[in-house]
């Protein structure tokens, strides 16, 4: 699988609709402290099945909803749509027969997220189990948020030990 | 599940004590299953010996040392099942220049040796320098992100000090 | 030790406010006791509203964001009761250029209104450049430490990448 | 009072005497990594009656002496000398006659450390009383180190309360 590109709407300061082509080798993501590049790697992570709002620095999932500004109001949702590369036919069964998947994640007020892939609506689960069989996801080890490398150095053994099994 | 472990850890041992040499430029480094005989319960400890230091643990080294071994250690997870995508949310913010330039190199390698994307997000100008594209994040309207393809010296004015 | 800790409190977070709106350019935020009727017990909770952005907690925040505040809390501290000596080891290690400019201009006017004498261990081009002296620490000898008196120039070369 | 010099000699990197002068206003610290910089700033909280090993990023305390390299052999003693102009007279009366205070802490491999001010042996808690009545010593607030400003970001709120503490 390749990723192609992610949309966002509503997505934390990502309020209008934003489309980041991501393209092969080495792209760099710069701007000032506040300005919303640890928000694009989150909604990467988001779409792919995160679960834990403290892990987005939220309390409830609610919280990655844009929220306003003194100039704007705030929304009742937000989106975030993958677009992947599926010439290779490596997706699971149900998902494998188009060359384009398009994963959208949606998420209302109150009411929870609901998943789409190609427009039918699947599981929470569904998705994660996509993105786990193309050794990605979530919690792939290779999506290092903020201030986690300190988290590593400064883990227990016992914790640290538990990158290895995201190898295993 | 115990078989698997140990095999993990030994591709990505194998992986960790190379990635390590490269970017210190030089010196060793390995990893250590401890403190258990379940490898299910035991602690991954990590010993290092920095170029013309004597090995230690991680936690006697400073803090750009401790940085660039931990970003060894995920390197080498990394390389023993290469994910589609990695995002690396500012890994060279305690790295001195030196140090920089070869994580830079390293993620050269790695696009070459693997077909993953990277994106690094990074307030280091080595850094900017060393991508194939830029993006900037600029929030033109108070707390509304816009996301703008860029080249190196509008990049550069982007960060400057106002 | 109930009434001191008020006072101290209050005394702080007079100096966070004023600190957080110099140190941002503008926005406001404000200390809070919280989660127990005993200021023994209590928690410190910091509200913070940056420029242009709605009020909300600390953790909501950029990891610059984040570390600017954190540092206005703890010259906010330094203020209620001025040290002969401050150490800054890496403080501006998260920060952007226009933040770290707001820092120095910061610590300048911190050398103005106490006698304090400030040390700041940093790899910030922009900080070294606000300096009034610089030293470089050096390994000419591996493992051996050696310090230097240096020019902006001599340091930039120190700190450069091979 | 004001902290004029530091000396250094056996204490982790700094193996050869190292005089460091402490002037008024900005002084800038730079390197690369591990050279040495953040040692600098432990050898004054050490000099000041630290006694956290494990702020000191050791197990012991005896690992603050120089450990050796390839080329040379480790050392036997530490030791750190503040020297702090006393003109004000503002130390505890007990050192409150010189103008000058030379504040030196000495560690023997296995045997601990001792303190000696202006040549006189005296108790660890004399040492950090004097820098207490003056607002500092080891835990300063005002002594930042490396990693610190992390700490306090994830402290829990009952934690970062400690730090106003410091001020009552
Ligand atoms: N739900 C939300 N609605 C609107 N804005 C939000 C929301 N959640 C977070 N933000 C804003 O996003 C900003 C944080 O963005 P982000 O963490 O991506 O910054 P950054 O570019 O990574 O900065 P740094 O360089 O300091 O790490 C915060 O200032 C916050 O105001
Ligand atoms: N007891 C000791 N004997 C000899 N060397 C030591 C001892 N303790 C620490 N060191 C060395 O000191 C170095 C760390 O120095 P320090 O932490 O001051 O670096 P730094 O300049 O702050 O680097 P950074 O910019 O990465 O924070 C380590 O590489 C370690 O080898
Ligand atoms: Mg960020
Ligand atoms: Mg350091």
């Amino acid at each position: 699988l390749a990723f192609d590109k992610i949309k966002l709407t509503g997505f934390k300061s990502f309020v209008d609709p934003t489309d980041f082509y991501i393209e092969p080798g080495l792209t760099g993501i710069v701007g000032p402290n506040g300005c919303g590049k640890s928000n694009l790697l989150e909604a990467i992570r988001w779409v792919m099945g995160a679960n834990s709002a403290k892990a987005m620095r939220g309390s409830a999932m609610d919280d990655v909803i844009f929220a306003g500004t003194k100039q704007r109001p705030g929304r009742n949702q937000a989106h975030v749509t993958l677009t992947i590369n599926n010439k290779a036919r490596l997706a699971p069964p149900m998902f494998n027969d188009d060359d384009v998947l398009e994963v959208t994640r949606l998420i209302t007020k109150g009411k929870g997220s609901k998943y789409r892939v190609n427009g039918q609506t699947v599981r929470a689960k569904d998705v994660q189990l996509l993105f786990a069989d193309a050794s990605t996801g979530a919690n792939s080890p290779a999506l290092v948020r903020q201030g986690q490398i300190n988290e590593l150095i400064s883990a227990k053994p016992e914790n640290r030990r538990r990158i290895l099994e995201e190898a295993a | 599940g115990r078989t698997r472990l140990l095999a993990a850890f030994d591709i990505v041992n194998g992986h960790f004590g190379r990635l390590f040499t490269t970017l210190f430029g030089g010196g060793e480094a390995s990893l250590a299953l401890t403190e258990s005989d379940d490898p299910l319960e035991a602690g991954l400890e990590v010993m290092v010996s920095p170029p013309g230091k004597k090995l230690g643990s991680m936690s006697l080294m400073s803090g750009g040392e401790q940085a660039l071994t931990a970003t060894a250690l995920i390197f080498a997870v990394f390389l023993s099942n290469p994910a589609p995508i990695c995002v690396l949310d500012e890994v060279d913010a305690p790295l001195d220049d030196a140090n920089v330039a070869r994580y830079c190199t390293l993620l050269d390698e790695m696009t070459k040796s693997t077909q993953t994307k990277f994106i690094a997000i990074t307030h280091n100008a080595v850094t900017m320098s060393r991508m194939d594209r830029l993006f900037g994040v600029t929030m033109a309207e108070q707390g509304v992100s816009q996301l703008l393809s860029m080249e190196l010296t509008q990049a550069e004015q982007l960060v400057a000090a106002e």
